[in-house]
């Protein structure tokens, strides 16, 4: 699965 | 959270102190590119709006108000506070020529049409380049303090760090960015020949001089 939204890196 | 990503993160924060407490006790700018600065400012500034409208977790929220406070404390002291030791003759980069592209591509190619999620995509793309302005002073001046050189490496380590932690992430939670991973690609690249050199010299006690 391609999680492309969750931008949880800095 | 990874090992990679955690060092990673460490030696991003450890380039912004170094680069801040070298002008702060130096008190000079001298050799520091004011617009590799002012782009990472408009980076941290873009990617970072997402504070107010999504929390992650309580080390994302306060790494990401340490980079932005540090990063406008950089600007302030080079272009307000030290602005008499700032080097701009040398620093004459075309910032648009970074800019105007990464607008573009942001607006070309991106996970979703929508104004956060673009901005997200700017930075992303932003960041990859932002460093060249102070590449490109280094090479017009041929040289670089070593503490310039240890800002530049730890810099340089953190988005290669960032990139085992993509494989990490892609083998063990099937999660992978290409946009992050592409532009991240090539941020690494481009400082790879500075890493030569890095490693050539700067560790050997000798100072960063480009051949003339």
């Amino acid at each position: 699965a391609v999680v492309a939204f969750a931008h949880d890196e800095l | 959270m990874n090992i990679f990503r955690l060092l990673g993160d460490i030696s991003h924060l450890l380039a912004i102190i170094i680069l801040l407490r070298k002008i702060w006790m130096s008190r000079s700018c001298a050799g520091i590119s004011g617009k590799s600065q002012l782009l990472f400012g408009l980076v941290y500034t873009t990617r970072y709006l997402d504070l107010i409208t999504s929390y992650i977790s309580l080390y994302n929220s306060v790494m990401k108000v340490v980079f932005l406070a540090a990063s406008y404390a950089t600007i302030y002291l080079m272009y307000v506070k030290f602005k008499a030791t700032y080097d701009h003759n040398h620093d004459t980069f075309r910032i648009e020529f970074l800019v105007v592209p990464a607008v573009a591509l942001a607006l070309l190619i991106n996970h979703d049409f929508q104004v956060v999620e673009i901005l997200w995509t700017f930075s992303i793309y932003l960041e990859s380049v932002a460093i060249l302005p102070q590449l490109f002073m280094v090479s017009k001046t041929g040289e670089a303090e070593s503490i310039t050189s240890h800002y530049l490496f730890a810099l340089g380590v953190y988005r290669g760090l960032y990139l085992l932690n993509w494989i990490y992430r892609f083998w063990a939670e099937d999660h992978y960015d290409l946009i992050a991973i592409v532009a991240g690609v090539v941020q690494t690249v481009l400082y790879c020949d500075f890493f030569y050199l890095y490693i050539t010299k700067v560790l050997r006690g000798k100072k960063l001089q480009l051949p003339a």
